[in-house]
């Protein structure tokens, strides 16, 4: 536990009355390891110990608390704030002054996009709003199926690709047939791309263009390893992404990708997939995340 | 004394974080910036192309403790597990086709009755490689489905079995106990016939890949791993520890969605691709 290491670090450090450089070297180490073990980014974690380091330097070591709890205090409450976003509406999600509002939801291959378009809607519908399922992914084989199959499991209308229409047509129809078709949010559920395969990327940003969604998502799985800044740092350059949801969180990952991409992006989480159930989606909390992160 | 580089601190620093980079974990990382830093004590220069050299060999030599003199057996039953959206299902397809392409008789078996759509997504890939596949009722015990698609395909001349099962996080015990009942069907209804039994793993996944593959392995003794999504910006340097720590060798690398983007694993290639 990254706890008892620290602890074991500073065992040394009885009757030093401060925290210095090089007493904190050592359990910055510690802190290093940790981070990268939970699959946060080489970058992001340099930043974050530069930061912890500016906290910790010259920090009185109280008798009530030993120099390492004080050092575990210090990284977690840190964690904390980087985790939770300045704005406190911005973890929400919004809705247009005139309807539709729109989600649109984006992300690489089997981050869980389908699932959880169909578990967003069934929140909405929870919270006593109308949503309409939009099935934009013509690329992976029986995708259409998939999201009709949890369309009709939750009861909510879906905007199924008719012959000879592209993602975007499909998406342009659902805005103009929606209100007659008792929904006044929908949700875009998107192929799989990579961030690096301009023709997929020129075919969202376009969605995005024509219909200026008020919510664009990127589901993000909770096993990423180091490559998930590269992926939303491109995602972001071509979408205005307003809110990350980390999907998988009922599994054993730390999550740090999602530390590592809000950090950088300053895209706020707003929703964890906790199960492959439609009522398996929270609110992300940014406390037990940090706990998780730091194992 | 002949040679006697001595690396800097910060080069030491900046080759283990381009190794962690690729998901390669601290611990092995680590361990391999120390071997390249002894091999660099015994050179006379401190040439970059060295370097590359050291670092491919010390890649290298981890992916090479596990066996690359392997072919499919024949007959086989190719069981694909994995966590949840991996490319199980997609690699189904894929291996059907590359080994219906080899001359062998291959049945898909839909072991995944219980996603949305799941047994539609692999029927399509059926067609694409132009192979038979058995599936059951939506929602019937994986297991019946399995025993079903054996049965049928040994009567009827079937040498190659690809069995697809659903995703599933390796610490829902539930789900685990349900596959090793899938291992132990497969056993009943094909006995004797050899089992390669592969982990998809998606190259995008981080350390979780090495709870994954001990997990796995523990309920049902893995025989290999497919790397999936290769043609993105993911290295899967994660591979390099699950074969010094497990043991377990890359058989095939997914780059891509159709039906022929499946290449077999290279050791020297993937450490070239590593250590650029
Ligand atoms: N345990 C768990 N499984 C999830 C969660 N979210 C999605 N899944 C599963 O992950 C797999 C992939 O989900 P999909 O919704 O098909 O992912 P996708 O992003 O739409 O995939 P593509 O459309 O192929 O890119 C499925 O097996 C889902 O049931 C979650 O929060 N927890
Ligand atoms: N780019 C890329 N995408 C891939 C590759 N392999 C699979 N995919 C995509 O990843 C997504 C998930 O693939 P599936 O085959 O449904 O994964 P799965 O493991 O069967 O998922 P579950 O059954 O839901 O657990 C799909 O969109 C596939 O097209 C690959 O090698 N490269
Ligand atoms: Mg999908
Ligand atoms: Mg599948």
């Amino acid at each position: 536990q990254l706890t008892e290491k620290i602890q074991k670090v500073f065992k040394n450090l009885r009757g030093q009355g401060k925290l210095t450089e090089e007493n904190i070297q050592e359990a910055l180490k510690q802190v290093r390891l940790a981070l990268l073990e939970a699959d946060v980014n080489v970058e992001t974690t340099k930043l974050f110990l530069e930061r912890v380091k500016v906290k910790a330097l010259g920090k009185e070591v109280s008798l009530s608390l030993s120099p390492g709890q004080v050092m575990v205090k210090i990284v977690h409450d840190e964690l904390i704030q980087l985790l939770t976003p300045k704005d406190k509406n911005a973890n929400k999600l919004k809705f247009a002054p005139a309807p539709p509002t729109l989600i649109l939801l984006a992300g690489l291959q089997g981050t869980g996009k389908t699932t959880t378009a169909a578990k967003l809607a069934l929140w909405l519908k929870k919270d006593g709003r109308r949503p309409g399922l939009v099935a934009a992914d013509l690329v992976r084989p029986a995708a259409i199926d998939q999201l009709a199959t949890l369309a009709k499991e939750i009861d909510v209308p879906i905007f199924k690709p008719e012959p000879g229409e592209k993602a975007l047509d499909v998406c342009l129809r659902a805005v103009k047939t929606c209100l007659q078709n008792n929904a006044n949010i929908l949700i875009l559920d998107t192929a799989g791309r990579l961030q690096i395969d301009e023709d997929m990327m020129k075919e969202i940003a376009e969605i995005h263009q024509k219909l200026k969604p008020t919510n664009i998502m990127l589901v993000v799985d909770a096993m990423t390893g180091q490559n998930a800044v590269n992926v939303a740092q491109a995602f972001h350059a071509r979408l205005p992404l307003t809110g990350l949801v980390l999907t998988k969180a009922d599994g054993d990952a730390r999550g740090g990708a999602i530390f590592s991409i809000t950090s950088v992006t300053g895209v706020p989480i707003q929703f964890m997939g906790v199960s492959e159930k439609m009522e398996g989606l929270e609110p992300f909390y940014p406390d037990r995340m940090a706990s998780r992160i730091l194992g | 004394l002949k040679g006697s580089v001595k690396l800097s601190e910060a080069t030491l620093a900046q080759m283990e974080e381009s190794l962690v980079a690729c998901d390669m974990g601290s611990e092995t990382a680590q361990a391999i910036v120390r071997e390249v830093e002894e091999a660099m004590k015994r050179e006379e220069k401190a040439d970059s192309d060295l370097l590359v050299r050291h670092l491919r060999e010390a890649v290298l030599k981890r992916l090479l403790k596990t066996d690359s003199n392997w072919v499919l057996p024949n007959p086989v039953v190719v069981l694909l597990v994995g966590v949840n959206g991996a490319g199980k299902t997609t690699t189904a397809g894929k291996l059907a086709s590359r080994f219906s392409s080899d001359g062998r008789k291959v049945l898909l078996a839909a072991g995944d009755t219980f996603r949305a759509a799941a047994e539609e997504q692999l029927t399509e890939w059926a067609s694409r490689a132009k192979v038979e596949i058995v599936r059951g009722a939506h929602g019937a015990a994986p297991s019946a489905v399995v025993f079903d698609s054996l049965k049928s395909g040994l009567s009827h001349g079937t040498d190659c079995f690809i069995v697809d099962t659903a995703g599933r996080l390796h610490n829902r015990q539930n789900l685990m106990e349900e596959l090793k009942k899938v291992v132990r069907v497969v056993e009943k209804a094909a006995p004797g016939v050899k089992q390669e039994k592969w982990l998809v793993l998606d190259a995008n996944t981080g350390q979780n890949a090495i709870n994954q593959a001990k997990e796995f392995n523990r309920e049902m003794e893995l025989t290999g791993i497919v790397l999936t999504k290769l043609d993105g910006t993911a290295k899967g340097g994660i591979v390099v520890a699950l074969s010094e720590q497990l043991g377990l060798p890359v058989r095939y690398l997914g780059v891509g969605e159709g039906l022929e983007d499946l290449i077999p694993f290279e050791p020297k290639m993937f450490a070239e691709a590593l250590v650029p």
